[in-house]
């Protein structure tokens, strides 16, 4: 099908991590062709293709424009598929194989999730659906 | 490859915008 193209604006620079990034510079505006929901998203400009971090851009259409999910304080379950180790205050630590409650899942692709009675983010790209089968 | 997000997780949102949605 066609490719749909959504413009954003860079909030802040961006040095790449690897080959398949690409460089941001705050203020300039970079085409999305495809979201992954853990929060890298494709860009297509003129001459650069690369992955960039969702949570370096915003809509141009101002910040009331969101396709972001509402928070589910009920909680959704998830097992950790990889363990993380906080590097900042507001984010939690855990091994592999936890079971955790899912509350916001944010675009950015750290969702904020709930392990008893510690609330904290956590990437989303180490979270599985708890009763789903892993891809092989 | 390029067509493959990267396998680690993405940077956490600049500070700035952290505080701002507090």
């Amino acid at each position: 099908g066609p490719i749909i193209l959504q413009t954003y604006r860079v909030i802040a620079d961006y040095n790449k991590g690897s080959k398949y990034q690409l460089n941001l510079k705050e203020g300039e505006q970079v085409d999305i062709v495809e979201k992954s929901t853990n929060g890298w998203w494709f860009c297509q400009c003129e001459s650069r293709r690369g992955w960039v971090p969702a949570s370096y851009l915003e809509p141009l259409e101002g910040p009331d424009e969101t396709e972001e999910q509402e928070p589910n304080y009920a909680g959704e379950l998830f097992v950790t598929t990889k363990a993380y180790t906080a590097e900042q205050d507001d984010e939690l630590t855990l091994q592999e194989g936890e079971t955790i409650e899912v509350i916001h899942k944010l675009l950015e692709g750290w969702w904020v999730i709930r392990k008893g009675e510690q609330t904290g983010h956590y990437p989303s790209m180490f979270l599985r659906k708890s009763g789903e089968i892993r891809a092989a | 490859s390029m067509k493959e997000p990267p396998s680690n997780p993405p940077p956490r949102p600049p500070a700035e915008l952290r505080r701002k949605r507090q």
